[in-house]
């Protein structure tokens, strides 16, 4: 555990937190895409499969725990609350997110590292984490104002990607630990995703003003 | 290179 790998877990539950305390305290959901949270639990759910297996260290497995259990009480929330889910903008969150999933499975038998059931799963979850956030940037895109709590969980998601990335240089040249190659594109990919958000989210930050993403 | 099946990070 480094520094960088830290900050990231720490950015990614922050993220978590910052969107739970949005829809506490307004108990509204509006802004959020309920496809990208519906994505977010499908990859926690097949991606730590391992904590029936092996054991990491009792962080790995809190933090696993964690993040399987918000991303399903956040799908609940927005599907079934009966305050939460009047204000789920169902219009403006259209994003076909089977069809990611359909492509990241089919992708994932293609490209693993081993062929078992686990391994081909743990990449199904890491394709699937890259691409996760699109409806949700779609969704921000098309609704123009992004109120604050909403903008924050973005940008604590991108930073948390970031982070990791960090975290593998590290790595590589502390431990010479060579992080998967599969890990480091899609982790790649998924930080610049963010790119365009994180350059309007500074420029409204300089400037004090709202965060508005441009049509 | 692929050392073990252990994924030690989220």
């Amino acid at each position: 555990m480094n520094v960088f790998r830290f900050a990231g877990d720490m950015t990614h539950l922050i993220s978590i937190l910052v969107l739970l305390l949005k829809i506490y305290t307004t108990k509204s959901c509006s802004g959020i895409s309920l496809k990208t949270q519906e994505l977010y639990a499908v990859v926690f759910v097949t991606r730590y499969l391992d904590l029936v297996t092996d054991f990491i260290s009792v962080y790995n497995t809190v933090m696993k725990v964690v993040f399987i259990s918000s991303s399903l009480a956040i799908v609940w929330c927005i599907r079934r609350h009966k305050v939460v889910r009047r204000s789920y903008d169902k219009e403006l969150d259209t994003f076909r997110h089977w069809l990611l999933v359909g492509a990241c499975a089919v992708l994932a038998l293609v490209v693993h590292e081993k062929f078992s059931f686990q391994e081909v799963c743990w990449a199904f979850s890491i394709y699937l984490e890259a691409v996760a956030i699109l409806p949700q940037l779609v969704l921000l895109q098309r609704s123009g104002n992004v109120d604050n709590l909403t903008g924050q969980y973005v940008f604590f998601l991108g930073a948390y990607r970031a982070f990791y990335i960090l975290n593998w240089i590290y790595r590589y040249y502390s431990e010479q630990h060579f992080t998967r190659w599969i890990s480091c594109v899609s982790g790649i990919v998924q930080t610049a995703l963010y790119a365009d958000f994180f350059y309007y989210y500074f420029i409204s930050w300089k400037n004090n003003s709202k965060l508005q993403l441009p049509a | 290179s692929y050392e073990s099946e252990i994924h030690d990070e989220l």
